[in-house]
């Protein structure tokens, strides 16, 4: 129950999680 | 991490509702897709509601700001009175002041945070594309905004499925754009409304669940 499951990959410098992280 | 375990409904009492910041670390892991698309529809939904009794917009500054109630709805509470922060610094991107497009970008980023709880610097959750794509136009409405693009040009590569054709996004501009793309994301679209509120309700009251359950094992 409310287990989540996902798949993770290595950091890239033009995924999301970059941009996302220089707007904060 | 863990050591200091927030302690919903501390005032005594039932309690109504629960901030994201809650949810996150009383289950210690992230929010799947469901309830992000979820979270995303209803905030803006209230938030819609909250701009036609001309309330003043306000920023997402932390996901202890979102609140998830019991009954599903999900709100954007000013800052100050959730995480314990000092009041934001007045005209900056503080509160009243803030275009919806504004609004929509830091609710974005904080749902992508709450997607990539937990995940290490280096680390990357892999998204499903509709999700991703939702994020990226609401994170970078004011980009898009000023460059006044038609959505996507070459930014996105990967893309070349009719299906993918089909939802392809344009640039969002109101709490209703993301709506319509929640809604899209659905088998049936007219069932968005009670489908995201079940699925806040059930977020909500699973949390109070575990939060119970961990408070007994205590």
């Amino acid at each position: 129950k409310g287990k989540s499951l996902y798949k993770i990959k290595p950091r890239h410098d033009s995924g999301i999680k970059a941009k996302i992280s220089m707007k904060t | 991490e863990g050591e200091e375990t927030p302690e919903p409904g501390a005032a005594g009492g039932p309690q109504d509702s629960l901030s994201l910041e809650e949810i996150l670390r009383l289950y210690n892991q992230p929010i799947n897709e469901e309830q992000a698309w979820a979270v995303c529809y209803q905030c803006c939904g209230s938030l819609r509601a909250a701009a036609a009794r001309r309330q003043p917009r306000r920023r997402a500054r932390s996901a202890a700001q979102v609140r998830v109630w019991r009954d599903g709805a999900v709100t954007l509470a000013p800052a100050a009175a959730d995480a314990g922060e000092p009041p934001p610094a007045a005209g900056k991107l503080g509160y009243s002041h803030c275009t919806e497009t504004e609004v929509i970008e830091s609710l974005g980023i904080i749902i992508y945070k709450a997607l990539d709880y937990g995940l290490k610097e280096n680390e990357e959750r892999e998204l499903s594309p509709p999700l991703e794509q939702l994020i990226d136009h609401m994170a970078n409405t004011v980009e898009a905004d000023g460059s006044n693009d038609e959505g996507y040009e070459a930014a996105d590569e990967g893309l070349e499925d009719e299906d993918d054709e089909k939802r392809k996004v344009s640039a969002i501009r109101s709490y209703r754009d993301v709506m319509k793309l929640c809604a899209a994301h659905l088998p049936t679209e007219s069932e968005a409304p009670n489908h995201y509120q079940a699925v806040c309700r059930a977020l909500f009251a699973e949390t109070m669940e575990l939060h119970t359950f961990l408070t007994k094992i205590k």
